[in-house]
């Protein structure tokens, strides 16, 4: 049984592109077989390991009948495997309401690669829509980035409902893993205070891995890499590293 | 006739909430009478200006026919009225669609309201939906945030298609005010690197203007207030006060 990750957070630039590739890479460097699914139109997650959306080949032809496997390529990171995205995959909003089984399209489509993987990472885009509605309906846990300043504080409380509601109604088996610190800046006020307002709030259910804000994550993308491969003695890579680890500990 | 800007981009986190709140704070105390519309179900401009979304007076209720001189309120800052948002505005992606003149529901709503704010700023949510769609059939002109970093790059091409459309389809007067370059810091390759790409892609469509990454610029929210009362001396009040000066040169 795959366990299967989805990065969501409607607040929209708090890291869960960043978190995805390098979890998903630091997981496959540890010896793990790991598929990072791209459920976001915008296609991060696909140029940031270096590859280019092709229509035909991606997560919107998914969502639309083809087998996963069809689509599924090599990250280029060992052990790391990719489902593309597509710009295409904009107006699955629209298009998926017409159907009877919307919620659990990406779900039926993982069934068929649960054996494959062990990891799987899906990331999301920055609404509450029926994108991000199949990948909770498909996972069977939740990573919540939550950048440390103060308009991403806002937005927890309406996605922590929305994943209450899913879980009563489409998928039991949803589990939250935990809330992650990005962007933690430790020269500012704003990063301490935020900071200790989610751990306040969230005790346990917070990361103990806080993610430094560091310019060489917002690079390693630039040159289509994980930082475990643009700069693996960095603090990012450091940080990704740790939270990898720590993620496998919570089960 | 107002001038409505709607500041769009469906990457997240880029700056589309914090330019539409410090523009139009600026434009309010250089005396002109300002409306911010707060059309992002995260409602960040609403609490960013200090105040709370309130169920039954917010731009859900005007999308579903109620005037929006009904829920418009005092801002804060002399000179600008904001009419606030509320996470129920994340029903609209759905329940717009069945409408007959769903494009057009806040176009027909601002109208009524067209001789008492030369100046309107439509913040928008961090999607190419129903409600960023609204935006752009109601708006004459677009304000294009963007980051100074590589995601950012990618979701240009498709943004600006998607205007064309909307100009073609729906509504033939929305021009593009200018794409402003954002969080820039000085101090890395990176934003470097991204500025000159824009420049060289967009040229004379980049506001002079850039606005630097500033960490007053992400307390002031925090403090209900925009930079221009938190700290009117910054950077980043240098750079909203120049760039609100620029979009009214634009014309
Ligand atoms: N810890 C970090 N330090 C510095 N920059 C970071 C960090 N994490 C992410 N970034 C950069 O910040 C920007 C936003 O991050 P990212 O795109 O991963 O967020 P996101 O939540 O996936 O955004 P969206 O909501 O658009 O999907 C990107 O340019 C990314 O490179
Ligand atoms: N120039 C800047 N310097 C430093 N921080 C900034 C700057 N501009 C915005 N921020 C901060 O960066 C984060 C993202 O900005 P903001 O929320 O305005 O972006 P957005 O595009 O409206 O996001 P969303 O896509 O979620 O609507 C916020 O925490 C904000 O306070
Ligand atoms: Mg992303
Ligand atoms: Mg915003």
């Amino acid at each position: 049984m795959s366990r299967i990750y989805a990065l969501a957070n409607q607040k929209g630039g708090v890291g869960k592109t960043t978190t995805a590739v390098n979890v998903a890479a630091c997981l496959a460097e540890a010896g793990a077989r790991v598929l990072l699914v791209d459920l976001d139109p915008q296609a991060n997650a696909t140029t940031g390991l270096g590859h280019r959306p092709v229509r035909g080949r991606s997560t919107y032809d998914v969502l639309h009948g083809v087998p996963l496997a069809d689509i599924v390529i090599p990250s280029g990171v060992p052990g790391l495997d990719l489902a593309p995205s597509h710009p295409d995959l904009a107006a699955a909003a629209v298009e998926l309401p017409d159907r009877e089984d919307r919620e659990q399209v990406l779900g039926n489509a993982l069934a068929e690669v649960d054996d494959q993987y062990p990891f799987v990472i899906v990331d999301c885009p920055p609404a509450l829509g029926m994108l991000t509605v199949n990948a909770l309906a498909a996972a069977n846990r939740l990573i919540v980035p939550v950048q440390c300043e103060y308009y991403a504080l806002e937005g927890l409380a309406q996605l922590l409902e929305t994943v209450e509601l899913i879980r009563a109604r489409i998928n039991p088996h949803l589990q939250l893993s935990g809330l992650l610190l990005t962007m933690h800046d430790g020269r500012t006020r704003l990063a301490q205070d935020v900071a200790s307002e989610v751990r306040e709030h969230f005790g346990s259910k917070v990361f103990d891995a806080v993610i430094p804000r560091s310019v060489r994550l917002a690079e390693a993308p630039s040159h289509g890499r994980p930082i475990s491969q643009f700069d693996p003695r960095s603090p990012g890579a450091d940080a990704y590293y740790r939270l990898a680890l720590e993620v496998v500990e919570r089960g």
